[in-house]
C-alpha cells in the first residue's frame, strides 16, 4: 500500500529538530566534510574563473547526472571561456581525490603600474590539506585576441619560480614553462607547475612567487597586458588562477570530535 | 573443526536438539511473517545543503540523495535484499538464544561517492571527492 508506506516513511523526518538539535546535525555534516568549522561569509563571486573552472570539473565528475550547481552558475557556465577544462585535467581528475584553486594575491593592476614589463604572480599553496599529495598543477592565465599587433606576430610566455629575493641583488629566477603564442591567439594558456607546487607545499618559506615575463620575437620584453594577457581583476571569468590537484596519501581518518 | 573426533561424537546430540529447535522457531518466524515489520529495505533521506543555508559557501551540488537502511531481518531472509550467507546463521542463532543474540543488521551492502564543490575561508575553491556517502543497496549482515 503505497499511501501507508510513505506515511510510514515520512513519520520518520516530519519530527522538526530542535535549535541544538540543528546545530548538532549541521557539524556532524561539516566533520563528514572534513571542515572544523563553515567557511567564513565573505564577499565571493561565482563567476570568477576559478569557480566556473571547478563548476566545470564538479560537472565532468558527475557525468551522467544532470548538474546539480544552481541556475546562476549554469549560466556562468554558458558565458565562461572556451575550452576551459582539457582533456588532460579530466586524465588529472580520475587519479585526484581533491582539487583546489588557488586566488592570485598580488593587486595585479598595481603590480603593472611600477613594472610594466613584469607580472608578480603568488598563491598561497600552505593551505593544502594534510596527508595529500600533489599528483599536478597547473597556472592558467588568459590571453585575449588583440587588433593591435599583426595577426602573424608571436610573444613567447615565459613563467619563471622566484628562487632567491634580496633587495641589494638581482632577484634569481628559474625558468619552469613557456609557450610561444600568435598574437590572434585566445583562450587559455596553462602552463605545469607541479614541481613548484610540491616544493611550496613541502616548504612553505621557499614560496616567494611566480614571475611571468613577455617577449616578442625580437626578444624584447612586452608589457603583458599588450600581448593580451590578462592580468587584472577583470573580467572575472577571465581573471589568472593556480588548480592544483591531489591524492591522499594513505587512509584518511575523520579526526575524533 | 578444531575439536577432535571423539569430542565431536560425544556432542553429536545437542547440535541436533539446537537445530530443531532453531527450525521449529524459524517455521512459527514465517507463519507470522505477515504480521512482522517491513523487510529490511533502502528509504529516502535528503541531504540538503541549502536546508542548512549553506548555499553561499556550498556550490555544488544543492543537496544529495543519502538514503538509509532500515527494516527487519526475520527468516525467510532470502525474501529480502542481499541477505549475506551469515545472516542466516546469525538469525538461526537469535531464534536459540533470542534474549542474548542479536538478529542480524539492516545496514547498506553496497555505498557510492559523491563530490562536493565549495569555497574556504580564502575564497578559494575546493573540489572533493567523498567516499561511501550514498546507499546504493541495503542488507542483512
Amino acid at each position: 500500500n503505497v499511501s501507508v508506506d510513505a506515511e510510514a516513511r515520512s513519520s520518520f523526518i516530519q519530527r522538526r529538530l530542535r535549535g541544538q538539535e540543528r546545530r548538532d546535525i549541521q557539524r556532524e555534516i561539516l566533520s563528514i566534510l572534513g571542515l572544523p568549522h563553515r567557511p567564513r561569509p565573505l564577499a565571493r563571486t561565482k563567476r570568477n574563473a576559478a569557480p566556473v573552472f571547478m563548476l566545470d570539473l564538479y560537472n565532468t565528475v558527475s557525468a551522467g547526472a544532470e548538474p546539480r550547481g544552481y541556475s546562476d552558475y549554469k549560466a556562468a557556465l554558458e558565458r565562461r571561456a572556451p575550452a576551459a577544462v582539457t582533456p588532460q585535467d579530466n586524465r588529472f581528475l580520475d587519479d585526484a581525490d581533491t582539487v583546489m584553486s588557488f586566488v592570485n594575491l598580488i593587486d595585479q593592476d598595481q603590480e603593472l603600474l611600477f613594472q610594466p614589463l613584469l607580472q608578480e604572480l603568488r598563491f598561497d599553496v600552505s593551505r593544502i590539506p594534510e596527508g595529500e599529495v600533489v599528483t599536478a598543477a597547473e597556472f592558467r592565465i588568459y590571453k585575449d585576441f588583440i587588433q593591435e599587433h599583426a595577426q602573424n606576430e608571436t610573444f613567447r610566455v615565459s613563467v619563471y619560480q622566484v628562487l632567491q629575493e634580496a633587495p641589494d641583488s638581482e632577484v634569481e629566477l628559474l625558468l619552469l614553462d613557456q609557450r610561444d603564442v600568435w598574437a590572434s591567439e585566445e583562450g587559455w594558456l596553462v602552463f605545469d607547475l607541479t614541481a613548484t607546487s610540491t616544493l611550496w607545499q613541502l616548504r612553505p618559506e621557499q614560496n616567494l612567487g611566480l614571475h611571468l615575463i613577455v617577449e616578442d620575437s625580437r626578444g624584447q620584453r612586452r608589457n603583458p597586458r599588450l600581448a593580451g594577457l590578462v592580468t587584472g581583476g577583470e573580467p572575472k571569468e577571465k581573471q589568472t588562477f593556480l588548480v592544483v590537484f591531489f591524492k591522499a596519501n594513505g587512509v584518511r581518518f575523520r579526526s575524533a570530535r | 573443526s578444531a575439536h577432535g573426533q571423539k569430542g565431536r561424537q560425544s556432542n553429536r546430540s545437542k547440535p541436533q536438539r539446537t537445530a530443531q529447535d532453531a527450525a521449529k522457531a524459524a517455521e512459527a518466524a514465517t507463519n507470522n511473517l505477515k504480521f512482522s515489520k517491513e523487510g529490511c529495505k533502502k528509504h529516502e533521506l535528503y541531504v540538503s545543503f541549502r536546508d542548512l543555508g549553506w548555499q553561499d559557501w556550498i556550490i555544488a551540488p544543492e543537496g544529495y540523495a543519502a538514503f538509509y537502511c532500515e527494516g527487519e531481518c526475520a527468516f525467510p531472509l532470502n525474501s529480502y535484499m542481499n541477505a549475506t550467507n551469515h545472516a542466516i546463521v546469525q538469525t538461526l542463532v537469535h531464534f536459540i538464544n533470542p534474549g542474548t543474540v542479536p538478529k542480524p543488521c539492516c545496514a547498506p551492502t553496497q555505498l557510492h561517492g559523491i563530490s562536493v564543490l565549495y569555497f574556504d575561508d580564502s575564497s578559494n575553491v575546493i573540489l572533493k571527492k567523498y567516499r561511501n556517502m550514498v546507499v546504493r543497496a541495503c542488507g542483512c549482515h
